[in-house]
């Protein structure tokens, strides 16, 4: 289903450190209706991957679709996506329109 | 009739 979503890129984020490092915002049945990166922290996972940045909006989570998820389900996924250690990465679909 | 024109804002998690 990525496939389908124009101007989307694919960001394979590796555990690289002991935290993520991102806050999101939204989710369904909010004003922002896909999660937006807020803030990137220095020194974790996400900022030394050098390819996230704030203001993109995540589409999917390791193939995972986050469409029509709310907030806490959203960010429930992405902190399994970190912790589980079947993988040392994490792929964001994730695209720079809102 | 009453409209909704505005979803509510989201909170914020730190991951």
């Amino acid at each position: 289903p990525g496939l389908l979503e124009p101007m989307s890129t694919l960001v394979r984020v590796a555990k690289s450190a002991s935290t993520l490092g991102i806050a999101i915002e939204g989710g369904a049945n909010t004003r922002q209706p896909l999660p937006r990166i807020v803030t990137i922290q220095r020194g974790g996972s996400a900022h030394n991957c050098g390819q996230l940045k704030v203001g993109q909006v995540i589409l999917e989570v390791n193939g995972v679709s986050l469409r029509g998820k709310e907030h806490r389900e959203a960010a429930r996924l992405i902190a399994e996506a970190f912790k589980t250690k079947e993988k040392d990465y994490i792929d964001f679909l994730i695209t720079e329109f809102n | 009739r009453e409209k909704r024109l505005t979803l509510p804002p989201s909170e914020i998690t730190l991951l």
